[in-house]
């Protein structure tokens, strides 16, 4: 229970406005995760030959790498060590980056220049997961 | 550095080449550093399809085939079953091949069907060009494709005879003096709303395809009659079935770093290393109808 400046007793405040206060000071703002990114074939003029899937969400990766990276992102140690360099030695070298580190296959029907139409799956096409490195 | 350069290209991240003429403004390939020329021969197919056709697209509306419209409807409904609705693969143990493609006979001689068609008994030479199988594609399965429009209703059951025969006669550099240059084989089955039929001709075509070859010329002499010759019922008047060419279908599985290979995944779940099982007999079927016997099967038990 907190007591507000002239000693009253304030109303305590409920847990999930606790765990959101709490929240600025465990995550910094706009850290490293998976952005939604969706779009058309159509828009790029593809759908032509990409008969399917119409739409494609490849997802990417944004924010910044907090600098106690191991536990949450599973990042290997170096990525520690290349902060500490960044920050302490010689800030020519770049910060860790926020990038994909699991993907998901896709699987795409196009129509091939002699006009025979395949059904395809690729590996790695949208990404799932970010770490920083 | 060269490292980063072929770190890139080994990584096929996705890097395109800018092609020879950078002249347009419009051109996706401007958007890349020249370091990665290497990148872009080991780019997907598809990007490499989609970069060179999406550059073609902005310059030029360069002529494309088109497909069949029948083979189109085929394989939007095979997406189906194989992919959800945002494309992520259906984890469908049973579905071993990664790559299906789907080839309509060659247009040249499709005037030369037209006179070959008589009546009923439909003889019909095919040549299909497979330039488009990659060497990094093993076949796993390989169908004829007949769209079964009946323009008159028939009854339930319908039997075909099919003779196929292969029409090279340069078997010099054969690989296996076996192969058979002919076979023939009937099936049955019903027709209830029924667009398409698939023949297996794994064991007729493997030997073609495995020894690379580009073209396959077949003649295939297909007639249809109602009836179940089982019951003995008599066989009437031949139906009038798919007056078009079948095309050819192969499930194919593509071992390029590119292409999704399912045991990997399995693996990656399962975190103990799993290796890739030598897929030497060639009758299982990648499509997973194990239930279902294939023509060969009747015949070989036959």
């Amino acid at each position: 229970w907190r007591r507000d400046e002239n000693g009253k007793e304030a109303p305590a405040t409920s847990p999930s406005n606790l765990s959101e206060y709490f929240k600025q000071f465990l995550f910094p703002q706009n850290e490293c995760e998976l952005h939604n990114f969706r779009l058309s074939f159509s828009q790029l003029k593809w759908d032509k030959w990409i008969i399917a899937p119409h739409r494609y969400s490849p997802q990417y990766c944004k924010g910044d790498c907090p600098r106690a990276v191991g536990h949450r992102y599973g990042s290997p140690v170096h990525t520690m060590v290349q902060n500490i360099i960044y920050e302490k030695l010689d800030s020519s070298v770049p910060k860790p980056s926020c990038v994909p580190a699991e993907y998901s296959p896709l699987s795409v029907l196009t129509i091939e220049p002699d006009g025979s139409i395949v059904y395809k799956e690729y590996e790695d096409m949208i990404a799932t997961k970010c770490t920083c490195r | 550095p060269h490292s980063r350069a072929r770190g890139a290209s080994d990584k096929s991240s996705g890097l395109l080449e800018a092609p020879e003429d950078t002249s347009s403004e419009l051109n996706p390939l401007l958007w890349l550093p020249k370091g990665t020329r290497r990148g872009y021969a080991l780019l997907p197919p598809l990007l490499k399809v989609l970069s060179e056709r999406g550059h073609q697209a902005w310059e030029s509306e360069a002529p494309r085939l088109r497909p069949d419209s029948r083979a189109l409807r085929y394989m939007k409904r095979l997406y189906k079953m194989s992919a959800t609705k945002e494309g992520v693969p259906k984890a469908n143990k049973s579905h071993l091949y990664n790559t299906v493609r789907l080839f309509t006979p060659c247009s040249e001689c499709k005037h030369h069907h037209r006179d070959l068609v008589k009546g009923d008994i439909h003889l019909v030479d095919l040549l299909f060009n497979l330039d488009r199988v990659t060497g990094l594609e093993h076949l796993l399965k390989s169908v004829l494709l007949y769209s079964f429009d009946t323009s008159v209703p028939v009854s339930s059951s319908v039997t075909c005879m099919c003779h196929l025969s292969v029409k090279e006669h340069d078997f010099s550099g054969q690989v296996c003096p076996s192969v058979p240059h002919a076979v023939a084989f009937s099936l049955h089955f019903e027709v209830r709303k029924r667009k398409w039929v698939e023949i297996d001709v794994t064991s007729f075509l493997q030997p073609l395809i495995a020894t690379n070859r580009r073209n396959i010329h077949m003649a295939v002499n297909f007639t249809c009659l109602t009836g179940d010759p089982q019951q003995n019922i008599n066989m009437e008047n031949p139906i009038n079935m798919a007056l078009v060419p079948p095309s050819l279908l192969l499930y194919l599985n593509d071992t390029s770093e590119q292409a999704y290979h399912r045991w990997n995944s399995l693996r990656h779940r399962r975190k103990i290393p799993v290796r890739p099982r030598q897929r030497n007999s060639l009758l299982v079927d990648p499509t997973g109808d194990k239930g279902k016997e294939t023509s060969q099967g009747k015949r070989a038990s036959r």
